[in-house]
């Protein structure tokens, strides 16, 4: 099953 | 000082496609016009808007921080006309936001303040491998059937370079397929297949405010936001989603 992540996760990347 | 003159119908497109996602927001206003990021309060979506001032008939301002009710504006501007001007106009004595419609009469609102700091929030520049142009009315078409079978759908780029609406229940699936050839498709930027998957309600929120021939930008890569964006009139209104992963 997938799960939501949230948007600050791809924040830290950059 | 801050005060702006636009036509109504813009403005209340602006404020339509953010109020779907975001309950308030905090418009940063200088020489060079209005922008503001936001996201949605369960931190899944960020929208972020850019009017700069060529997209006003007049714009005077300074530097200002101006926090409102989006709901509060939603409302407002559902009563303009598309024959109206708005301006809008900072009382800073009072903490409020002036809103007046002028056509035949010249109605007045006016609006509290939020102290809703600015966040500095910034929009993460993130690449992407792939580019789809389409027409916003031919994506939202595609939307709805991928709800007849599920919540979310995935957004896919094929190896033959297709855009694909794909989503699949326990028992049923729905699937809309694209390619250059499709006539609403303006381009598609393709440099690797990828594929992402998204909770269907915010897609839909996003994409609620279109009209049927807004061309929406979208960039896609494997387990990653999608971005999506497209004007109104000269404003911009950008949204990014973040992905469901296995």
């Amino acid at each position: 099953k997938n799960k939501q992540v949230k948007i600050e996760d791809f924040f830290k990347v950059n | 000082m801050f005060k702006a003159t636009i036509n109504a119908k813009d403005f209340k497109k602006i404020i339509d496609a953010t109020s779907n996602l975001v309950d308030e927001i905090c418009f940063e206003v200088d020489e060079n016009g209005i922008k503001a990021n936001a996201m949605d309060p369960s931190h899944v979506a960020l929208v972020s808007v850019n009017i700069p001032k060529d997209t006003f008939e007049e714009y005077i301002s300074d530097v200002h921080d101006i926090g409102v009710d989006l709901e509060a504006l939603k409302k407002i501007m559902g009563r303009a006309k598309s024959n109206e001007k708005l301006t809008l106009e900072l009382d800073e004595e009072k903490n409020k936001l002036n809103l007046i419609l002028k056509n035949d009469a010249v109605r007045k609102f006016s609006v509290s303040l939020y102290d809703v700091s600015s966040t500095n929030l910034k929009v993460p520049d993130i690449e992407y491998p792939n580019e789809v142009m389409i027409k916003a009315g031919a994506f939202v078409e595609a939307l709805k059937d991928a709800e007849l079978v599920n919540d979310h759908v995935s957004l896919k780029i094929s190896e033959d370079g297709k855009f694909i609406i794909f989503s699949k229940g326990d028992i049923n699936q729905s699937e809309t397929i694209y390619d250059n050839n499709s006539e609403s498709i303006l381009d598609l930027k393709i440099t690797e297949s990828s594929k992402s998957t998204f909770n269907l309600a915010y897609l839909k929120d996003i994409t609620k405010a279109t009209s049927s021939d807004d061309i929406l930008h979208i960039y896609l890569g494997s387990d990653m936001p999608v971005k999506i964006e497209y004007n109104i009139g000269n404003a911009k209104i950008l949204f990014l989603l973040a992905p469901r992963i296995e």
